[in-house]
């Protein structure tokens, strides 16, 4: 489902680079649930930032189900993104002006599905995360792990084809990360989904088929608790 | 150093109400260092705006260090918190035109220190906190975990009788976030600073002194890992 070959990504800043992917490669295969963990300002959020084609490298390749993302036009990689891939962001970005199930909903709005469909789908989803109450509230009117919620179900709606998660359970209490997981490895059993979840939680990476850490700009399999 | 009795707050917007603090009553020691852990969206940020008078109780009275702030007008609890609190907020608000170092400086610019003073604390902090090489990037520049370690660093910089911190660690890998706690509770043991901390880990907030948890809009004594 993903190839990712020779991922090379730097920020440049007048003089200083900071380069922060140096040659990553990553090969999953279709509904693998994979986990990458790292430390802080390692390169996880730029890594899925490429993956889903909402960034370009510097230099390396990626194909997500066989289409070679970085060639995309904006039209088109905005097209492929709602329609194969669900993406939540670290920080959840939903859209202030619309409440809960709206965001939710958007998704669907935005592949032409009938809006009944669609809103049948967000409250669906939104009751499976225990935020049906909360559907009319505005993203000011909800608790940060309510927001982080509402952001999931919004990668949900369409059950598209490839997750990517940016630390999905960060502001949530253990029981309600416990539950997100559920839900997501449902849709990975369900629907076949294909997953890779950046967590810094321990107990939810172990849950996990596969565990990625990212070290130096690269990813390689997970080396067990560090010894200092 | 905190005294709060009987607080109520409530959202409310047209006909429905969000009841989310109903008769909190919390009392700490100056020099503790207190947990508090619940459930996402049991109030635990509302709960740390009121006691950061960010926002007023419906009904109850808080004091802190003996100043009842509830009844400040917004200049005096704009002084009050400067100097008396720091806090660290769950979504950290730092000031897109400032970078990092500019950003921690911020406390010392309003309590009217020196610049140099100001600055050599700041740097001082965000070494501690690993975070030397990025005093000179600007939020949007900075990974999850670091605008979360550069809030932190700003909330510590005038060595507040206070700190408030909600969820301060997290969008931290274990390792780092074992370092967030530790410069908490060396400013608590160097400087008898309390400490009210907001956490959804089970392994931070348990070497905390005291942990408390918010059930049903109350606070009460941690009832140990819930069965269910
Ligand atoms: N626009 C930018 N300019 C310069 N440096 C940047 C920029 N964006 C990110 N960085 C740096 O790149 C590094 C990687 O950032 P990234 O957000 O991918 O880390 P991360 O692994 O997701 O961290 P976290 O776990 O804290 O979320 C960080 O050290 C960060 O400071
Ligand atoms: N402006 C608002 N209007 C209506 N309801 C609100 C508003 N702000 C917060 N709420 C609700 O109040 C409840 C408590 O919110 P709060 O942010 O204090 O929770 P929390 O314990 O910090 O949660 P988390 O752990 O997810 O951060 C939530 O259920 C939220 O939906
Ligand atoms: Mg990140
Ligand atoms: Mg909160």
């Amino acid at each position: 489902a993903i190839e990712a070959t020779g991922l090379h990504k730097s920020y440049r800043d007048g003089e200083r680079s900071v380069d922060v992917l140096r040659g990553a490669d990553l090969s999953v295969e279709p509904g693998e649930f994979v986990a990458v963990v790292g430390p802080s300002g390692s390169g996880k959020s730029t890594l899925l930032h490429l993956l889903g084609a909402l960034d370009v490298p510097d230099a390396g390749s990626i194909e997500i189900g066989g289409t070679a993302v970085a060639g995309l036009d904006p039209v088109e990689a905005a097209r492929f993104r709602n329609r194969t891939i669900g993406f939540v962001f670290q920080f959840q970005e939903l859209l202030a002006d619309f409440d809960a199930l709206e965001n939710v909903m958007m998704p669907g709005k935005i592949a032409g599905w009938r809006s009944g469909r669609a809103r049948d789908r967000a409250l669906e989803l939104l009751a499976e995360v225990g935020l049906e109450d909360r559907s009319d509230h505005f993203p000011n009117q909800l608790s940060g792990g309510e927001r982080q919620r509402v952001a999931l179900c919004r990668a949900l709606l369409l059950e598209p084809p490839l997750l990517l998660a940016d630390e999905p359970t960060g502001n949530l209490d253990p029981e309600s990360a416990v539950r997100v997981f559920d839900l997501m490895i449902a849709l990975q059993e369900g629907h076949g989904t294909t997953a890779l979840v950046v967590t810094h939680n321990p107990a939810l990476a172990n849950r996990c088929g596969r565990l990625l850490q990212l070290d130096g700009g690269r990813l390689e399999a997970f080396a067990g608790a560090s010894g200092s």
